[in-house]
């Protein structure tokens, strides 16, 4: 009957003297709610389906992680979303990518795993299966942040000076990009 | 991107990933985190895998159902299973990232090869833990 859960939000080039004393309280709070907020579905039976989905939405509504509001942006401005979902009791999986209207991504590759005979949409088709489930979508501006939009304006300056391709936004510009040239 | 582990009380395992991808990206990249085997992979018999980092390397390598392989075919703890994938294969490769796991009996590995993964757990008995370094 024990319960377990264990949370990450990102790798990267994440550094102690580039992270100011507020920033890190803000992580702690952010992971320390998406654990509580798990173990109590854990705690009160819940599945563990239930509470790997519910603590990656703290996660996605926080501006914090790059995922849901917060999240990186595309070459094109825009904020394109993936995620993906599996059940170890009996190998069953669901997951999304590419979608940039549905306020919940992981919810969707839950519902995906749950009534679906597919595992993996992309796209618009996954965008209207959200619809038709009764998903919640919203306007891509709901996932935009000041933040995420200076890291791409400097990727694509430094881009401009022939510096570098795409790269993997560390989880905060201020603790310096973690670049990789894809 | 975010990803959660999770033990519930009919020992039942779950992993799940969500992400915004790529600072600047374009042609429709995707990375790990939405393929199961590569950023996500749950299975009762080994264990519960999240990943986060450099995608391209995760999907090459399947490194999520490599951790799992490893404890099914060969016997190896949780935590020799990810440390070597984590600093082995991955690094080996040129990657880097980090992944959070957890087994059946609720044990707990979060290798990474980054300066920082946000990471944190409650454990079987309760206790809450948060890194960032």
């Amino acid at each position: 009957g024990k319960v377990a859960i264990v949370v990450h939000g990102g790798a990267g080039t994440i550094l102690r003297e580039n992270m100011s004393a507020e920033r890190e309280e803000a992580y702690r709070t952010a992971l320390e709610h998406a654990l509580r907020t798990g173990h109590a579905i854990l705690t009160a039976g819940g599945s563990s389906v239930d509470a790997v989905v519910t603590a990656i939405q703290t996660m996605e509504e926080s501006p914090l992680f790059n995922a849901g509001v917060g999240a990186v942006f595309t070459n094109k401005g825009t904020v394109e979303l993936d995620a993906s979902i599996m059940d170890g009791h009996d190998l069953r999986a669901g997951a999304v990518a590419a979608v940039s209207t549905v306020k919940s991504p992981i919810e969707l590759a839950r519902v995906i795993m749950d009534q679906s005979v597919h595992v993996m949409m992309v796209g618009e088709g996954a965008e209207q299966y959200a619809q038709t489930h009764g998903l919640e979508l919203v306007d891509n501006s709901h996932f935009h942040t000041e933040r995420r939009l200076l890291q791409l304006k400097r990727a694509q300056e430094r881009e401009g000076a022939g510096e570098v391709g795409a790269v993997i936004g560390s989880e905060d510009p201020v603790e310096g990009l973690d670049e990789k040239f894809g | 991107t975010v990803g959660v582990v999770a033990l519930d009380m009919d020992g039942d395992l779950a992993a799940g990933t969500s992400t915004g991808g790529m600072t600047n990206k374009r042609f429709g990249r995707v990375g790990d985190s939405p393929i199961i085997g590569a950023g996500t992979y749950a299975d009762n018999e080994s264990c519960a895998v999240s990943a986060t980092g450099h995608g391209e390397y995760f999907i090459r390598g399947t490194l999520a159902h490599d951790v799992c392989a490893i404890m099914r075919y060969t016997g190896l703890t949780l935590v020799e299973s990810a440390n070597a994938v984590i600093h082995g294969r991955l690094t080996e490769m040129g990657g880097t990232g980090g992944v959070i796991s957890m087994d059946r009996d609720g044990n707990i590995a979060m290798p990474f090869n980054t300066a920082g993964m946000y990471r944190g757990f409650i454990d079987v008995n309760g206790a809450l833990s948060i890194s960032i370094y």
